[in-house]
């Protein structure tokens, strides 16, 4: 009787190995020469996993000075890319969602309890076995928060200057630019108005365009709402400390032109089903001060409503605005001194902040929630553009 | 359920700011 012997194919485990040699390559063509575009089609963050998987055989030979200089270089990497690209949004973005995903791989499979909690069976038999690597994940924590603040300063910058025409100069409420003549009503819905001039439809646009490059990159969505609520209290503080400075605009249709803007944004939130994010809330200022460009300032009881009304502007904005407030027609009055005294005298009590304007360059703390991935390792594979043919799948 | 195992070792690294002196030390370096 013959004896037959089959041989079992080697499962693949989910790791990544290469020569020492070549770890300048694979940090070259992961890291420093990888265009974001070349792995659109794929699992999003796939850099972080094809890393996290190289560490991982690293750490199963127990070859601690491998893994050490893996991450080392590769953060130093993604360090200099930043640098290169510290006005691209596209690169930022994506650096951002593959560090933060590598520290999240970090934690998941580190065989702590803690972060294991969510992972499948497969995902608990891939954690590292001789490492225990909580000074990289602070390392990667403190990377992380670096690059999150590039990139609100770059989406600042593109935002910016777009905000004070786009919020208080530019007509965007339909029913008013329709009565406008053909000429008029294009112009306002353009993107780009004379030379420094936009549309909220651009502001709108702009917003899209940051949302959708997010989402590409496979962004955690806690870390998505933490950039739109930033943004939106730049957008809204901008807007506010404008309206404080110029007598044109503190009207009662721009009162009108600010709340239809208010309810754009919010409703584009919904859209994106970022009302969670806090957003709204950073607005609260600049839109109690739309309200009160168009509620009446004459009787006392009026100035009880303002003084109800306004809990998020302090008396000292609420005068400035009250001071500035212009009639446009003759259906409008100027406001007088003694309603303005009235109102003084009801807000005497407020410990108010002193400064009229406020500071559009606040930051919020920025938090990185642990966001486990349902991904299994072995099932990733690897595209041929990535040059990266000198792994062996082990 | 995994078979439980032996203690990982912590591995030593560098803070992201000391990383940023070998950084300089390294461009500094190149041509």
């Amino acid at each position: 009787r013959q004896a037959t012997v089959q041989r079992k194919e080697k499962d693949f485990e989910g790791m990544l190995e290469y020569y020492k040699e070549d770890e300048n390559l694979l940090v070259k063509n992961l890291v420093t020469d990888m265009k974001p575009q070349v792995v659109s089609a794929t699992v999003p963050c796939l850099p972080a996993y094809i890393l996290f998987m190289c560490i991982r055989h690293a750490d199963y030979m127990n070859d601690d000075q491998k893994v050490h200089s893996l991450l080392t270089s590769t953060i130093n990497a993604i360090k200099k890319v930043l640098k290169k690209h510290n006005d691209d949004i596209e690169m930022t973005s994506f650096w951002l969602a593959n560090t933060s995903r590598l520290l999240h791989c970090l934690k998941q499979y580190s065989g702590d309890e803690a972060f294991m909690t969510q992972n499948t069976a497969k995902q608990n038999e891939h954690c590292l076995k001789n490492f225990d690597l909580a000074e990289y994940r602070q390392v990667l924590s403190d990377l992380s928060i670096q690059i999150y603040q590039q990139l609100i300063k770059v989406a600042e910058g593109i935002l910016q200057p777009m905000i004070v025409s786009a919020m208080l100069e530019n007509e965007s409420i339909p029913s008013l630019s329709g009565v406008k003549p053909m000429g008029y009503r294009k112009r306002s819905s353009s993107m780009v108005d004379g030379e420094n001039s936009y549309s909220l439809e651009a502001v709108i646009r702009q917003l899209n365009a940051f949302h959708a490059t997010m989402c590409d990159h496979g962004l955690d969505p806690e870390i998505i709402q933490q950039v739109f609520k930033q943004l939106f209290y730049m957008i809204s503080a901008v807007t506010l400390n404008n309206l404080l400075l110029r007598k044109d605009v503190c009207s009662w249709s721009t009162g009108m032109q600010l709340r239809y803007n208010i309810s754009q944004l919010e409703e584009w939130l919904r859209g994106k089903n970022l009302q969670q994010s806090g957003a709204v809330g950073t607005m609260e200022p600049l839109i109690q001060a739309a309200q009160l460009l168009q509620v009446k300032k004459k009787t006392t009881e009026d100035a009880r409503a303002i003084c109800s009304l306004c809990t998020s502007l302090s008396t000292q904005q609420i005068v400035k605005i009250l001071n500035l407030y212009t009639p446009l027609n003759e259906f409008e009055e100027r406001v007088t001194v003694s309603f303005i005294r009235n109102i003084q005298g009801q807000l005497q009590g407020r410990n108010d902040p002193q400064q009229l304007l406020l500071d559009f360059k606040h930051t919020f703390p920025v938090l990185f929630p642990y966001t486990p991935s349902a991904l299994s390792l072995e099932t990733l594979h690897i595209p041929a553009s990535l040059n990266l043919d000198f792994l062996t799948r082990v | 359920r995994a078979p439980p195992q032996r203690p990982r070792v912590l591995l030593k690294a560098p803070t992201l700011a000391e990383m940023d002196e070998l950084n300089i030390s390294e461009e500094e370096e190149s041509p």
